[in-house]
């Protein structure tokens, strides 16, 4: 058993949930908020078999799709070295980032 | 140090944190949604040491009772190889499932 | 790659997502609710590459400080072998409490 933690897109959430269900997997959702854009967001967390995580991945792949959204900051001094953050800068967004975690021990009660 | 992931029925949830209190543990609490029924329901992280872990897992079972409950669901077809779901389905719900993962590094800051 | 689960105080969350972002750290910022005094804090995930968990570590501990708290508690019988909780209890509180966990695998979709 593996917990996958994936954070997806609002856009790309009822999608991918549907599919995830179709498909036989179980999931808990989690009302989340991106740290740079500060727009809601989704993070899932699933216990998956390690014989269904290729499955699930493909299944999050085909559903969340990466493209780039113009975004307007209010400047700050950016990462050491870099040089400050114009007004509008283009960011690529929306895919979505997965982290699959060992799991020591799961439990139903 | 283990990182305990739990995610318990709301209906459970005051009775169940009101015991792990007692017992001295330390825990924070996020609300989410059930991924099928789309209710929502409670994660519960919490910090354990590994000698207070079976303790921790006793006051979970002991205060999260796994039920039948009615779903009425809009059709929708089912896992490969799986029937139309109809319209009246008894899910099993309630208990609580558990993920218990290990920790790296723990600090107070 | 760890998964840094992070708990901060809310007063302190908004200095602590402003330096991390400006060190270039990515970050998904969860609303949640400590277990004891039930009051509303912060849980940040972020993954972090191993060579940077000092850089991220050391910004937690300075922009997190713990401090005292008095709190008034509806008396309840405390843990095993302690006395029953008073009214008014002063308790350490703010800080931050990390922790660090092993990725297995991470992906960007
Ligand atoms: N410090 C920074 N400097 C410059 N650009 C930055 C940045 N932080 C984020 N970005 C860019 O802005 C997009 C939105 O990030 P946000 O933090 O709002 O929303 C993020 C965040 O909620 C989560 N996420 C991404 N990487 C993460 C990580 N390592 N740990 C935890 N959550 C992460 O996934 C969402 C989408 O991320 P995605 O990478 O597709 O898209 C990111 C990335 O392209
Ligand atoms: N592997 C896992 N990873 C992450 N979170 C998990 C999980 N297994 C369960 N959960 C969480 O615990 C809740 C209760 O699950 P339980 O298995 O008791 O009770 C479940 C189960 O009996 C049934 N069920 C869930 N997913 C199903 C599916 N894809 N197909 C058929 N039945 C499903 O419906 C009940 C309610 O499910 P719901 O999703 O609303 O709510 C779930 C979900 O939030
Ligand atoms: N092992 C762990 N696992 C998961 N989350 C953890 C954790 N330890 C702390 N946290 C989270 O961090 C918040 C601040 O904890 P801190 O230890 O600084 O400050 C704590 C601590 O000084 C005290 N406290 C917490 N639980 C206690 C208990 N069972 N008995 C006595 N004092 C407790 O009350 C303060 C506020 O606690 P609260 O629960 O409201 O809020 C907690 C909780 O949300």
């Amino acid at each position: 058993m593996k917990l996958v933690v994936c954070v997806v897109h609002n856009r790309d959430r009822n999608r991918l949930t549907e599919e995830l269900l179709k498909a036989g997997f179980k999931f808990t959702v989690i009302g989340s908020t991106g740290g740079f854009l500060r727009e809601g967001n989704t993070t899932l967390l699933s216990g998956v078999e390690e014989d269904d995580l290729e499955s699930f991945k493909q299944i999050v792949a085909g559903h969340c799709c990466a493209r780039e959204q113009v975004v307007t900051m209010a400047p700050f001094e950016g990462p050491p070295g870099g040089a400050m953050l114009p007004g509008a800068v283009s960011v690529p967004v929306g895919g979505a980032v997965m982290f699959v975690l060992d799991v020591d021990e799961f439990h139903r009660f």
